[in-house]
C-alpha cells in the first residue's frame, strides 16, 4: 500500500512539470510538488507550488483564481497519467479563466485527444466548445416536468478559427 | 480504445429511451444552465459503479427520470457503455436499477459486481481512483487544498 | 443578539422571493427560506428552497450549478438588503452561468445601480461587461516583478447592444 | 452616497501612486487572469479594516508590493477611499500599513479604529457583516451550504 503510493508520487512529480509547461505554453513556467516528509510522503503533507508565466516563484495562496484553476489542471492530468484511463471527462474546468487560458487549454486539450486519451468536455464558453471535433447540444423541453433532448454536430469539415488558421485535423 | 456512446434509459432528465453520441477525439457537451448536461456525466459515473452519494442524490432510486420531483415514470433506469476497444472490436458495460438495486451487464450478459470492475479495469477504469471523471467545482476544490488534502487525494488515487 | 437574529431572518425571508422572482424575470418562479426551529431560528438550521423557472419544486441539491448560482445571488442580495451598504462588490459571481442568465443578472445590476445601490464586479465575459456604465481594464507590466495598471472607458455614450437596443439610460 | 475612487500606494500588485476609478454606477472591473482584478477588491476590503486572513495573505506586512516574492519595495501601503455623500460632500477613509502596524484616518486626521469602523458604519458599510463584498468564488460556496451553515452566515450578518 505504501509502496503504491510512493510509486504514484514519485510519478506524478516528475511528469507534472512537463505538463504544466504544455498547459501554458511556456517553457520557463514551473510546476513543483514535495512532501513534507521525503522518506515516507504518505506520512505527512504534500506541498504544491506553481511559478506562472511571467511571474517569480511564490505560495500557491498568492496566485489569483484562474492561475490555480490552471495549477490544479495540470495536477489533475498528471495524476490521471498515473493509471491513464481510454477517456476523460471534464465538466465546467473553464470557469475562472480568460480566452488567453481557454486558447491554451483547448490546444492542451486537442494534443492530448490526438495523442493519448479522448477528451469529453462540458463547457458554456463558445471561445472554449467552438475548437473541439464535436459537439453534443443538449436542450431542454417541457411538459408536466423538464426533460433533456439531444443534438449532435461534427465539426471537423470546418476550418479551426485559430489564429493561424491551422488545418482541424492538427 | 475510446467510448463510441452512451443509451440511456430514464436516468434523471433523460426520458425513456436516448442515446447520447457518437463521441469523437474532443468532444464538448454544450447547453443552457439547468438543460441536463451534468446528469450525462453523472449517467457516466453511474454505469461505471459510482454510488448514489457521488451521482448528487441521496437513494440510488431518485436517479429515475421524474423521482426528483416524486413522480417516477417508470421502476427502473438504466445506462449502457458503449466502448471501441484498440482491437475495432465494441464492447458494452450496462446498469440497470429497479428501487434500491442494482445489475450489471456486460456485453449484455449478467455479471457481479466484482467481474463488472474487473472488466473496466481492464480498459483501464479504476472507478475508486476517480481516474476519469472530473465534477462540476472540483478543479475549484483542488485548487485549494491544503498540503494533508492533498495527501489524501494521493491515497485514493493509488 | 437573539432579537436581532430574528430581525434578519424575518426581513430576508420576505425579500427573497420578491428578488428571485426580479433575477429571475419570471413571476413563477420562487424562493423559500424556512427556520427548522420557528421559535428560536437560531437554534437550529435555515432551509433554502428554490423553484427555478420552468421547473418543479425539488431539493436544492437536485438544482445544477448555474440554478444554484443564481439562487445563491438572490440569497447575498436579500441579506445585504437587511443592512444597505452604499455600493456592492462582486468577484466573478457569472462563473457558473450561461448567456441567457448573464443577461438576466445584467439586468437585475443596472436596475439595482439605478435603484439602490452603486454595483461594482469583477467579470472575464464579454457579455456581462458589455452592459456596464464603465470599465475599468486592468493590465500587467513585467520588470523584476509584475505590477498593475489601470485604464478605464466610459460607457455611457454608446447604446446597450440590447435585443430591444433600449436607451442606455435605461 | 457612492464610491468615487481609490488611491492605493504599494498595495500588493499596485506600485508606486495609483488611482483606480473614478467609478460610476455600474462598474466592471476587467483584465486577463492574474492582472490584479481581485486584488482591487482586496483593497477595498483593507480600507475597510478587514483582517490579513481575509486579504489572502499570512502577514499584513504581506500586502506591500513585492512583499510575495520577498523583495518589498517600501516599508508602508496605504490605500485611501474618496466617498461622495447624498449631500455631494466627499470624505476619505484611508488605512495604511508599515510592518505589522495600522494608522486609520478619516478625512487626513489620525483616528482610531473604534472611530474609524463608526464613521463607516454611519455611511452603511459593516465591515463584521460583510455585507459588501462578495469574493471570488463565495457565490459557489454559498450555494453548497448546507442548513447549520446557513444559520451561521445570518448570525455574522445579523
Ligand atoms: N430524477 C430526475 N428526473 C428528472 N429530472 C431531473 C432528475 N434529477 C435532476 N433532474 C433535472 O436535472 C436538472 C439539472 O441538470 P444538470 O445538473 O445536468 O444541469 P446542467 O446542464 O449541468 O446545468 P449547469 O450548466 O447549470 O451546470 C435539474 O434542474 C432537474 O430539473
Ligand atoms: N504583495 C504583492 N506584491 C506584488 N504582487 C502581488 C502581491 N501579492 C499578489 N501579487 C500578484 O497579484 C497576482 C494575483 O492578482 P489577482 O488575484 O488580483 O488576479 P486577478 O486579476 O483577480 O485574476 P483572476 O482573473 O485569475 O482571478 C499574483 O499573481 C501576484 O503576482
Ligand atoms: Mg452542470
Ligand atoms: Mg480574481
Amino acid at each position: 500500500r505504501f509502496h503504491l503510493f510512493s510509486q504514484c508520487f514519485e510519478h506524478v512529480s516528475v511528469v507534472i512539470d512537463q505538463i504544466y509547461k504544455k498547459l501554458c505554453r511556456n517553457a520557463s513556467a514551473q510546476a513543483i510538488l514535495s512532501a513534507e516528509n521525503p522518506n515516507e510522503p504518505y506520512l505527512d503533507g504534500i506541498n504544491y507550488n506553481c511559478v506562472a508565466p511571467g511571474k517569480r516563484f511564490m505560495a500557491m495562496d498568492n496566485l489569483s483564481g484562474g492561475e490555480k484553476a490552471i495549477a490544479a489542471l495540470a495536477l489533475v492530468f498528471a495524476i490521471h497519467s498515473f493509471r491513464p484511463a481510454p477517456f476523460f471527462v471534464l465538466d465546467e474546468v473553464d470557469a475562472a479563466l480568460d480566452n488567453t487560458n481557454i486558447g491554451k487549454v483547448t490546444g492542451f486539450f486537442r494534443m492530448m485527444s490526438r495523442e493519448s486519451c479522448q477528451i469529453i468536455v462540458i463547457s458554456l464558453k463558445e471561445e472554449f466548445y467552438s475548437r473541439a471535433d464535436a459537439l453534443l447540444g443538449v436542450y431542454s423541453m417541457f411538459d408536466e416536468c423538464m426533460f433533456s433532448r439531444l443534438l449532435t454536430l461534427d465539426l471537423t469539415p470546418y476550418p479551426l478559427n485559430d489564429e493561424n488558421a491551422t488545418d482541424r485535423e492538427k | 480504445g475510446f467510448l463510441k456512446q452512451l443509451d440511456v434509459e430514464n436516468f434523471k432528465s433523460w426520458r425513456g429511451k436516448q442515446t447520447i453520441g457518437p463521441f469523437k477525439r474532443f468532444n464538448c457537451i454544450i447547453g443552457t444552465n439547468g438543460s441536463g448536461k451534468s446528469n450525462v456525466m453523472d449517467a457516466l459515473g453511474f454505469v461505471m459503479g459510482e454510488r448514489a452519494a457521488n451521482l448528487r442524490v441521496k437513494h440510488t432510486r431518485d436517479l429515475i427520470h421524474g423521482a426528483h420531483i416524486g413522480n417516477p415514470v417508470s421502476t427502473f433506469a438504466s445506462v449502457t457503455m458503449i466502448y471501441c476497444g484498440d482491437n475495432d472490436e465494441e464492447m458494452t458495460f450496462s446498469r440497470r436499477i429497479s428501487g434500491e438495486s442494482s445489475e450489471y451487464l456486460v456485453n449484455g450478459k449478467h455479471v457481479t459486481l466484482a467481474k463488472y470492475t474487473g472488466e473496466l479495469q481492464k480498459i483501464g477504469i479504476v472507478v475508486k481512483a476517480k481516474n476519469c471523471l472530473v465534477y462540476q467545482g472540483a478543479v475549484e476544490s483542488i485548487a485549494m487544498m491544503n498540503a494533508k488534502e492533498r495527501t489524501k487525494m494521493f491515497e485514493r488515487i493509488s
